[in-house]
């Protein structure tokens, strides 16, 4: 079980690195194993001279029971220098939760993902490369996405309309699109 | 696989029996503000053994029971069944569907089955973590709460990459 | 104090009703007094046979502290029942907080109001009737609106374009705005 | 009574002192992701007494220390000035402006001052509630943050209302 949380680490984390590279260009960004009881570290400043979680040389790690173990993400965007998460901006926090969430996914894909308005927090930019990384991972998962934004519409295979007429109850009409006119490589 | 289709029936904002059939690719549901897009998500998470009410919204679970409306009476069940499709052979059962449903009525009785025959809640978990959507933890991402990977503990992610490994 | 809150209050109850009308048209909202320990009323079904804080000949109102009374907040959008407000949509959530600061807004009026991407959750209907709204009330207070919504921009007496080149600083740049075409009275 | 400026210094993602002029009426901030505006709201909040980091999005004060960026130099203090335009009479204050400014450097001491005179937070609560701001709870809706009205107890929508009393 251990391993197969390690791999799938090394995995995620490898792709993370890659997506970010696509959802903020210019940026950075890693996945850290750290342990539990390592404090806060003091990001401001950045500084990379503390390694949260030893190489595997120090028999400590091989010790530590899993569930004491996080998963710490570090995002630098473009230009910018690396701080606590929480000061992130709404758009770049759901950005780096979208990296994460495809990262896991390009390391064990689920067979689809339920996405309920995942970019209301992003400006159109964000919104096309959030886009343009779905449809080039849509060969490998089906993603079902609800959203009231136009641009994510033009992204659809299948359309599906909900509607409410003025008694309470949903209808749905659903209709399939000729493919998207920009079939993009991922 | 995939989710090749959803039918609700005294679910939440849908009284009468609603299918919705998807192929693989990207699905995408739009529609104004309380339409009910949301409810076909909470839909899914409930079919798939959801156990806390407040993931789907509600108080206690009897929530997602259609409760009338404007000349439309009340239901006193609610119905959601998932078909997921195995043709690709990914799990490793005979059969070429998945089709898990769940019921409740308004006393608080439910049960769920898998291709109809009555089965208990560890047995669809059973079968979903063959198929690789785990607690689907991490495979549903419901309105307002993508942002939560960020602002959740570290070891809430390593729970969400434990769960897909 | 207590005076002033129940003043207050009522003055916020009746402008919640009214408000609704603009916010939810064919819908209905009212404000509650409730005591901490009447239990969560049963809401599915509607019901108005309970009455959550007694009329003023009842001596128990007297002598509930006001740190045990609560306010509950129903809403019915058109054509739906009472439910609980947990089961509303995205959508409907923020125009039900919206018409509760509204309400409140009307009842005490704050020098400046300042809100960061209200929005968010919105379709394009509501967006314009929040945004009704607000023009309607912004002879009353100031109201300072951050969004990346282009509807919103279109309300807007001032604009303020913010921006950030590669490297982490962040740029101002204002504009006044001819008054919007439609000057909408309240 | 309005807010008629706020200068930040040093404050988030504004090393250099920038000003921004409000008049009456609706002023709509605009830009894209990352931009800086929602450090706009976080500074009017800070600098009318705001408490707690996590107010701002920091996990210590220091946080909203402009911190340094790719070719620019992090800044040793955090100062941001709101000046309200009084003209109206609205406050029982000889002065038609009132400003307010508040400091914080790496350390961790910090100032308040009201129309260039020190004071303590005390003073500045005292004068805001004066103008009818009160702790800001129910003036300011940070990111996000608009449902909590709906999701909120019941009890935190009267502290809000008498808070506005
Ligand atoms: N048990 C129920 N019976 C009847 N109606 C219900 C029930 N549960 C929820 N609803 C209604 O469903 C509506 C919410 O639907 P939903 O959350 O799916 O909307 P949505 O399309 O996602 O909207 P938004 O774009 O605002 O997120 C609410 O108006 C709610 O009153
Ligand atoms: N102390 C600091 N020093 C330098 N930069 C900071 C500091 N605190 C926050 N920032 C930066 O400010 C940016 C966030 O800005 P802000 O939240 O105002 O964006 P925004 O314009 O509201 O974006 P969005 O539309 O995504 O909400 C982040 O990139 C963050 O790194
Ligand atoms: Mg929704
Ligand atoms: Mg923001």
């Amino acid at each position: 079980i251990k391993e197969a949380f390690e791999e799938t680490f090394d995995a995620a984390a490898k792709n993370f690195e890659e997506v970010v590279g696509h959802l903020f260009p210019g940026g950075r960004g890693a996945l850290r194993l750290v342990r539990e009881d390592s404090g806060p570290r003091p990001v401001l400043g950045g500084g990379d001279d503390e390694t949260p979680v030893p190489e595997p040389e120090e028999d400590e790690e091989e010790s530590t029971p899993e569930d004491k173990l996080g998963v710490e993400i570090e995002i630098t965007p473009a230009g910018k220098s690396t701080k606590r998460l929480t000061l992130l901006s709404g758009g770049e926090k759901t950005m780096t939760s979208l990296a994460f969430l495809f990262a896991v996914f390009l390391a064990r894909p689920s067979p689809f993902y339920i996405l309920d308005e995942v970019e209301a927090a992003l400006d159109d930019l964000n919104i096309d490369r959030f886009l343009q990384v779905l449809r080039g991972f849509s060969d490998r998962a089906q993603f079902i996405v609800v959203t009231h934004q136009k641009r994510t519409m033009e992204a659809a295979d299948a359309l599906y309309g909900v509607s409410m007429a003025g008694n309470g109850v949903s209808k749905v009409i659903s209709r399939k699109l000729p493919k998207p006119a920009e079939e993009v490589a991922a | 696989m995939h989710l090749s289709s959803i039918t609700l029936k005294g679910f939440k904002s849908f009284p009468d029996r609603t299918r919705l059939t998807f192929a693989p690719g990207v699905s995408v549901i739009v529609g104004p503000n309380g339409s009910g897009k949301s409810n076909i998500t909470d839909a899914v998470l409930w079919a798939l053994g959801e156990q806390s009410p407040v993931a789907v919204r509600g108080a206690s679970m009897q929530d997602v029971i259609f409760a009338g409306a404007h000349g439309v009476k009340s239901r006193s069940e609610a119905e959601v069944e998932v078909i997921l499709d195995n043709s690709s052979g990914r799990v490793d059962l005979p059969a070429g569907e998945i089709a898990i449903t769940r019921r409740l009525n308004r006393a608080g009785d439910g049960e769920y089955r898998i291709n109809g025959a009555k089965c208990r809640l560890t047995d669809v978990i059973e079968i979903l973590s063959d198929t690789g959507l785990g607690k689907e933890m991490h495979s549903v991402v419901s309105q307002g709460r993508v942002a939560e990977i960020v602002t959740s503990k570290p070891k809430d992610r390593r729970m969400l990459i434990e769960e897909a490994a």
